[in-house]
């Protein structure tokens, strides 16, 4: 199928067993086809998909279909990573209002498999060198989410260290650290340390350092040793 | 290069790997 015909398709009320399906393909094809076919899928492509998410984060869950709903979310998130892979589906990512906003707003702790994709990309955005300092909107995003849940703002990631999977603790270790380590000033990321500290993160770190995983020990170095850094620069 | 692919595979190596927070 042609770019245009997933928008095309993107723009019928595709639910369910049907949409997964055009969204799974659609992320094949996003994976597999040259820049230029992510280029002609381009914006409009990606707001569709955007809005997609959105009103499935919305929803209620159907009774008579559980799980499709958030299976469905999980393949936009790996659709908008296909998508970002190149320059132009990144810049458009970056462009839109909603992306980063509704990608903060899929950090669900219920859904573990789904949230290390979503901590992921997140953090690759933060570490982006480029002018309009993408950390800190991901860490405004992160901050207007929980005003609106009002909950604490790193409860999410906290609430994620908290499951039992391995690999969802060691990325949300990664965005910890991809937030932090862009932060400029030494105050700023002293004060966003203590903050998830207090918050809960003193008590993880001594039950996860006894992890036996790659992934997740580089993460927990890196954020002890820029403590360190930041503590003898302080 | 406008056309350069996999610029998220390689920052989701750099931070898995700890590339990413090598201080300057």
């Amino acid at each position: 199928r042609s770019a245009l015909m997933y928008i095309q398709e993107l723009k019928t009320d595709l639910r369910d067993v049907p949409l997964l399906s055009c969204l799974e393909s659609l992320r094949v094809s996003l994976n597999n086809n040259p820049v230029s076919w992510v280029q002609t899928f381009g914006a409009e492509g990606l707001a569709l998909l955007l809005a997609f998410l959105r009103k499935l984060q919305d929803e209620k869950e159907d009774p008579l279909n559980p799980g499709i709903g958030v299976k469905c979310q999980h393949e936009i998130i790996r659709c908008l990573k296909a998508f970002m892979n190149n320059k132009h589906g990144l810049n458009a990512m970056l462009t839109s209002k909603e992306g980063i906003p509704l990608l903060v707003r899929s950090i669900n702790p219920k859904v573990p498999h789904m949230m290390v994709d979503v901590v992921k990309l997140l953090s690759a955005l933060c570490i982006l060198e480029r002018p309009g300092n993408t950390h800190e909107r991901v860490l405004e995003c992160i901050t207007e989410q929980a005003e609106e849940q009002e909950i604490e703002r790193f409860q999410p990631l906290l609430s994620g260290m908290n499951k039992n999977s391995i690999t969802l603790k060691a990325g949300c270790m990664q965005l910890i650290n991809a937030l932090i380590s862009r932060v400029e000033e030494l105050d700023f990321r002293i004060h966003l340390r203590s903050e998830l500290m207090r918050l809960g993160l003193r008590d993880q770190l001594k039950e996860v350092r006894s992890i036996e995983n790659d992934e997740l020990k580089v993460q927990l170095q890196v954020f002890e040793e820029q403590a360190d850094e930041d503590s003898e620069d302080l | 290069d406008d056309d350069e692919t996999g610029i998220m595979d390689g920052l989701l190596e750099a931070l898995q790997s700890g590339a990413a927070f090598k201080r300057k």
